[in-house]
């Protein structure tokens, strides 16, 4: 389960990065 | 809406996540280097300010969870009784126990570690060696505890004589020197 939640919030953050770039 | 204020508030949850859960999480898991390295693959995206403040914060609630306190008492206790044991002869076996101590809690054994370090110079060779199983965010939170070690107030870094770095100091640095060669 801590690693799917680490995942999750991997893809989240990725994806709010990608927004910005 | 922005997409700046959208990370900036991604950034708040993840970190929230981090310090509140996922940290602490990992202290009661038994070793498991993948949990670790999870955890490193999401805290490799924010910036060392935010990694190191959040091991900053780290363990310092943990006084409210005695399962949290005593999986941290019992990780200190188990480095030291390894580190008294480790040697030339049992490198290979020990090094591997300090490194399985350190991927469930990595702040506490690498703080330990550091502080014998600066006591006990013959200790450097075989901590170097032993430290070649740690993971990316051990060596994470250990280049943390060094740069701790170093800001502490209250200890002198040269000697009386006022020439010579302190005998903390000098074990410190070798054993900095030894790890980056």
């Amino acid at each position: 389960l801590l690693q799917k939640v680490c995942r999750v919030l991997r893809g989240y953050y990725l994806s709010a990065l990608e927004l910005v770039s | 809406g922005n997409p700046h204020l959208h990370l900036k508030e991604a950034r708040l949850r993840v970190e929230d996540a981090l310090g509140a859960c996922l940290l602490p999480s990992l202290q009661l898991v038994p070793a498991n280097p993948a949990v670790g390295q999870e955890i490193w693959e999401l805290m490799s995206l924010l910036p060392y300010e935010a990694r190191y403040h959040l091991y900053g914060e780290w363990e310092k609630d943990d006084d409210r969870y005695p399962m949290l306190l005593a999986a941290r008492q019992t990780a200190k206790l188990d480095t030291r009784r390894i580190l008294k044991r480790l040697a030339k002869e049992n490198l290979k076996q020990l090094g591997r126990m300090v490194a399985k101590l350190a991927h469930a809690n990595p702040m506490t054994v690498l703080r330990t570690i550091v502080h014998q370090i600066e006591a006990y110079r013959d200790m450097i060779t075989p901590v170097v060696d032993a430290f070649k199983y740690l993971t990316q965010l051990e060596y994470d939170i250990l280049e943390y505890v060094v740069i701790e070690r170093l800001a502490l107030g209250g200890r002198d870094k040269l000697k009386d004589d006022g020439l010579n770095l302190s005998d903390w100091l000098q074990s410190l640095a070798s054993f900095w020197g030894h790890l980056k060669q």
